[in-house]
């Protein structure tokens, strides 16, 4: 999952 | 970054001045369940462990700045305005809340890895972090207007946030199921609150329960 890998949320 | 994204997270970090506010004025956290920001300052710790991994400054400030803000809150209600808290009205068993976040996490994450099983508990208990602070609301059946601004404030920014992840996914076609789910439940969570307080406080009435 490339959601998981790119947390740039808070 | 984007509109909404951008003004979600200065929502949150106005709640969170707003209810510090509260807590000064009033020199009381009379109304404010410890449990909920309990809850809170147990999310951005578990979910700010890659505090060191670098995104951008405003990413590194922003995660200092809740991390820390969560902790002091803690301060004032357990320690420098003890004798304000009272516990009777704080009875929601949050037991259950992290148990049931950490077993979800455990089952529904992305990766099986402490670090990421973490971020998703993290991310189930921001859902649910706000019932003892409704569930006192509806005990009391009243509030002091400053504590449902603080409260509109942080609904606020969970709905924008959800704009914000229409637009991610239409202009990046960024996807990430698990905080959308959470959020949209997290959201949904404040309906209620946002209906009184719209009849009612955004008409200057006091913040009562029908």
């Amino acid at each position: 999952e490339a959601a998981a890998k790119n947390k740039d949320e808070l | 970054m984007n509109f909404f994204r951008l003004t979600a997270d200065l929502m949150h970090l106005l709640s969170i001045f707003v209810l510090l506010l509260k807590i000064q004025k009033t020199r009381s956290c009379s109304g404010i369940s410890f449990k909920t920001q309990l809850l809170y300052a147990v999310v951005f710790v578990t979910r700010y462990l890659d505090l060191l991994k670098w995104i951008s400054l405003y990413n590194t400030l922003m995660k200092i700045f809740f991390i820390a803000s969560s902790i002091y809150i803690l301060y004032l209600m357990k320690i420098k305005f003890r004798a304000t808290y009272d516990p009777s009205q704080d009875t929601f068993r949050i037991e259950f809340l992290l148990g049931a976040c950490l077993l979800l996490a455990l089952v529904f994450n992305y990766t099986f890895t402490f670090i990421e099983v973490l971020w998703t508990f993290s991310i189930y208990l921001e859902a649910v972090a706000i019932l003892p602070q409704l569930f006192m609301l509806s005990r009391t059946g009243e509030a002091e207007t400053i504590t449902t601004h603080y409260l509109f404030a942080l609904g606020a920014y969970r709905g924008l946030y959800l704009l914000n992840w229409i637009w991610r996914f239409y202009t990046e076609h960024h996807i990430d199921w698990i905080v959308w789910v959470a959020g949209a439940i997290q959201t949904a969570l404040y309906s209620d609150f946002f209906y009184i307080y719209y009849k009612k406080v955004l008409h200057g009435q006091k913040f009562e329960l029908p």
